[in-house]
């Protein structure tokens, strides 16, 4: 079973930390500089166990999104890589002698955007990025470490970005609503989207449980508690309600266009 | 008394929430969109009154820093800014019917960097712009949102910056050291920097007083409180203590080189 995660923003805002909580793994990350001169995009593939299915996961890192002064180039080096991972594909199936069953599927199944959280709306890159995105995979937007917002200023900020998205034709993943079994949760889930998350690689004592957590000098923040964040819906809505729905989506929808597109060049 | 303060850093670091902080205002900001296509520089100007000296404060925000996809222009409005005001004070002073004591002096005494709190360490428009500036004003740089860092990422994170800014040989303003009757707490003080500093327009009630905070579902952030964050610090070091001696360097200093080289031209 492949599942492939694209993860897309600036550096420092989250997204290896928040990988490691997601698939309880230690991505052995060392911390990107801020100053490459290009985007540069860094898979790894890791053989986990997710509740009794066996799971070959590849999360593909952009280093360097938007740090250099010019982010021109930033979102072109992400389009790039998702249309190469669909040619790579058209060219097994275009064989003739090919063997789909065996071939590693690298096609990118969601995209995870993190969103500064500012608190005043999207940044010029998020807007064009994601639009330049959203014919090609399923973009699930985060706003990334949710703990900087409080909760009166989330609840708006959530607003402003699902209007902005709204208004610039973006079309991000909406959970599938058509299924009965996952109908009502999708439902929910939807109207939280963009996801408030946090993630931490270090542990809290609760209790007799080891609970992943933020400490500052004010108090802890709990990544599974839900009235901290939307880690938890997160989480969920990935990994266990949605997963095969993403993979069938990039397959009959995004890779159908790519490939339409590209034969009739 | 006249002083002025340039903020400059990307929309949504809490800039405005800082300064209505630092002078207890609440400078009717209208949050500013992400999406101008330059930056803006827009001030305010206000009579307030600290510690029984009335004070000519101007604010100068730079608004859409940063925000625009190629942000090479972003710090180009900021240094022709800087550079206008010394070009206005010059044509003054060049005058043969002059009057410079009534002159409304504009030239900016200190500018306030603001640094996204990523944890990782500078970005690259940050230390091409400090560059740019540290000839031509004192730079105080200022960790943002700094209720996004852990202790122990905070220390980290100022050490990678202090060493960033050296390397790339960034000249920030030190407090000075030469008059012994500060000479103790600027010491002190020049080993915090950058200052990590969290700003609130809201108040909670502890005990009788009601005290600037942050509020969040684990626990309350308390601005003046010293163990939460560096902003009695910042104001300790910008209002009681050295705004007349950034005022002197930017006459004595920044001023001086400005003028010499626009008269050998
Ligand atoms: N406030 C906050 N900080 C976080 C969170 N997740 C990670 N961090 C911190 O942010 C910094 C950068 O995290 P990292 O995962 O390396 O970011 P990446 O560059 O996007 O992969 C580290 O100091 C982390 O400890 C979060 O949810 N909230
Ligand atoms: N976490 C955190 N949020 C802050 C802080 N100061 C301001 N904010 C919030 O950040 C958002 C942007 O603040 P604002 O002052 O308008 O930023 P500006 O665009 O730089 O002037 C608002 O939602 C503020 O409530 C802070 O110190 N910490």
């Amino acid at each position: 079973f492949i599942f492939n995660i694209l993860c897309i923003g600036e550096t420092g805002l989250g997204k290896s930390t928040l990988m490691d909580s997601l698939f309880n793994t230690s991505f052995e990350s060392t911390p990107s500089p801020h100053n490459l001169p290009a985007v540069k995009l860094k898979a790894h593939t890791y053989e986990l166990q997710e509740s009794s299915v066996r799971l070959k996961l590849t999360i593909v890192d952009t280093v360097g999104y938007g740090d250099q002064v010019n982010k021109e180039d930033s979102f072109k080096s992400v389009v790039d890589y998702i249309d190469a991972q669909f040619e790579a594909y058209l060219q097994e199936e275009l064989k003739i002698k090919r063997s789909l069953h065996t071939y590693h599927d690298t096609r990118t199944h969601v995209c995870l955007y993190f969103i500064c959280p500012t608190g005043h709306g999207l940044k010029s890159i998020d807007l064009v990025c994601m639009k330049k995105l959203d014919t090609k995979c399923n973009i699930i937007p985060i706003i990334a470490k949710a703990d900087t917002i409080s909760k009166t200023e989330l609840q708006k900020f959530k607003s402003k970005i699902i209007s902005e998205l709204q208004s610039n034709g973006v079309n991000i993943y909406q959970f599938p609503i058509d299924d009965e079994s996952v109908a009502d949760v999708n439902t929910q889930m939807n109207a939280h989207v963009p996801f408030a998350v946090v993630g931490s690689t270090d542990f809290v004592r609760v209790g007799n449980k080891m609970m992943r957590s933020r400490q500052y000098p004010w108090g802890t923040v709990q990544v599974e508690n839900e009235s901290h964040c939307d880690f938890v819906k997160l989480r969920e809505m990935l990994i266990r309600t949605n997963m095969e729905d993403m993979r069938e989506k990039t397959h009959n929808r995004h890779y159908e266009l790519y490939r339409k597109k590209r034969l009739e060049q």
